[in-house]
């Protein structure tokens, strides 16, 4: 199974 | 008061042409910076940043740091009533909810206004922190789209592998695979056609076709583009605005549970 990462997995929110 | 003068007008027609299927609406921030966007699309997947340095227009008036909400279906509508040498300024009053797009021919002999409506818009902003990269790929951006599309049309993701022996773009679907192997190649006549790799350590990660083929809608924009790779970040799929500033689009890859 492959799943897609979000991109706030990865970066904070301001 | 906010007043920006772009001789080229075509940049910001071919900007919003690179967003627009990706974002629905934004937040177009102007500061003493420049003009700049950050926005991600619906899922949360990609995201696009655009800068235009406030030295790039001819005239660049911003007396205080303003965020415009903008619908950018309605901003393409606009923009496509502008010649493609037609000189755009863009303008508004401090407190309005609307901005003017001023259109002047070359000549002078022509000159429009379109007012469009702002609007409110909650938008997540996201702390990009600056990284260093495992593999940096730079390449003529017609030859990525290219690739991007002839890869989804056999398979939904793609690859995207960095070793010494270049970059390797894969897919594969029901009717079979496909591997498109670029290498460094320097010795061309024009730089803008030339493949550079700047390789730290192999890096090989997976991406939705989809996305990379809505990047590639910015291919007008520049001769080249710039892929950077590292195991622990989004891709960073980047085209140069002329001389003046960049759209960077952010993707997150897929991951093997």
């Amino acid at each position: 199974e492959i799943f897609q990462q979000t991109l706030t997995d990865y970066f904070t929110n301001k | 008061m906010l007043e920006l003068r772009l001789v080229q007008g075509s940049l910001l027609k071919k900007v919003l042409e690179a967003i627009k299927e990706l974002v629905t609406d934004a937040n177009f921030d102007c500061s003493a910076t420049g003009f700049s966007l950050q926005a991600m699309d619906s899922s949360h997947v990609a995201l696009v940043a655009l800068l235009l340095r406030s030295e790039g227009f001819e005239h660049y008036r911003c007396d205080r740091n303003l965020s415009m909400g903008m619908n950018l279906n309605n901003v393409s509508k606009m923009l496509r009533c502008a010649g493609n040498d037609d000189i755009i300024t863009l303008k508004a009053d401090d407190g309005s909810d609307t901005v003017t797009f001023m259109f002047e021919s070359p000549n002078q002999d022509k000159i429009a206004d379109f007012e469009m409506k702002l609007m409110d818009i909650d938008s997540e902003h996201l702390g990009i922190p600056e990284a260093e990269y495992h593999a940096i790929v730079k390449m003529p951006s017609a030859e990525f789209a290219r690739i991007c599309k002839d890869l989804s049309s056999i398979g939904d993701t793609v690859v995207i592998s960095v070793t010494k022996e270049g970059v390797k773009f894969s897919t594969r679907g029901d009717i079979g695979n496909a591997n498109i192997v670029c290498r460094q190649n320097t010795t061309v006549d024009k730089p803008e056609e030339a493949t550079i790799i700047e390789m730290q350590e192999p890096v090989s990660l997976t991406f939705a076709l989809r996305y990379m083929n809505s990047f590639t809608k910015a291919t007008p924009l520049s001769n080249t583009v710039t892929i950077s790779l590292s195991s622990e970040l989004p891709v960073v799929v980047e085209y140069k605005v002329a001389d003046m500033g960049y759209i960077r689009f952010y993707l997150a890859p897929k991951i093997e549970d």
